[in-house]
């Protein structure tokens, strides 16, 4: 099935 | 010293009413260019980032940069004492704990002042870097938020389809499951009622149905939508604020194993 990603992989810490 | 005058109230009013589920404390940055505000929710799924630029308030003073870290609930709260046609005043000292809300009647004969508590808040502020979206879908905000509810009573996800044809939007779930297809239309006599699309290439994208119905709280800022899709990254679902600025919230897909 399909997991849920955290926004947090995509968009990196500044 | 900071002191931003905003005539139209009832927006920092709606502004709170569309994340305040979402996120339960952030903080509010306020610089020469604006007041904004990045926060996630609690699961780290979803980003909204809010922009009121200091051009759409009648007054903006912001002597430095501040970060103020506030409860949205307890914001909220205060912001529900404002009549609806109220001027909204915000000021703070420079390193002071507390961010005072003023709200003035249209008639001048009635002002108060609520002083709120800050908060120390340790967020982290993410980069969103600058993407060519594959697909940008434009429609009425009220028929995206009708969408998102409908099918969110059959399914708890959602998978989102652009192609040539038009924006799909699919759900099942133990009931059985519904297509609903909006097709691209212009609308001669209003465009808020237009759905534009522009597709680069065709995509197809998964999210969670709840933080969706979640966002389309900020459908009363708004008459119009934008999604954003590319491929395997998050949507950003765009609603802007008329005048001032915008209210995006990002959501990361659900991805195959």
């Amino acid at each position: 099935g399909k997991q849920q990603g955290s926004i947090m992989s995509f968009f990196k810490k500044q | 010293m900071l002191e931003l005058r905003l005539v139209q109230g009832s927006l920092l009013k709606k502004v709170l009413d569309a994340i305040k589920d979402l996120v339960t404390d952030a903080n509010f940055d306020c610089s020469e260019s604006g007041f904004s505000l990045q926060a996630m929710d609690s699961s780290h799924v979803a980003l909204v980032a809010l922009l009121l630029r200091s051009d759409g308030f009648e007054h903006y003073r912001c002597d430095r940069n501040l970060s103020m870290g506030m409860n949205l609930t307890n914001m909220s709260k205060m912001l529900k004492c404002a009549g609806n046609d109220d001027i909204i005043t915000i000021k703070a000292d420079d390193g002071g704990d507390s961010v005072t809300f003023m709200f003035e009647s249209p008639s001048q004969d009635k002002v108060s002042d609520f002083e709120m508590k800050l908060m120390d808040i340790d967020s982290e502020h993410l980069g969103i870097p600058e993407t060519e979206y594959h697909a940008i879908v434009k429609m009425p905000s009220a028929e995206f938020a009708r969408i998102c509810r409908d099918l969110s009573t059959i399914g708890d996800t959602v998978v989102i389809s652009v192609s040539k044809d038009g924006v799909k939007f699919s759900t099942s779930g133990d009931i059985g499951s519904a297509n609903v297809v909006c097709r691209q239309n212009n609308s001669v006599d209003n465009k808020d009622n237009e759905t534009v699309i522009e597709m680069n290439e065709p995509v197809s994208l998964t999210f969670a149905l709840r933080y969706l119905n979640s966002f389309t709280k900020a459908t009363t800022l708004s008459n119009t939508v934008t999604l954003s899709m590319s491929k395997e990254l998050p949507v950003v679902v765009e609603y802007k604020i008329a005048e001032i600025g915008h209210i995006r919230f990002y959501l990361a897909p659900k991805i195959e194993d």
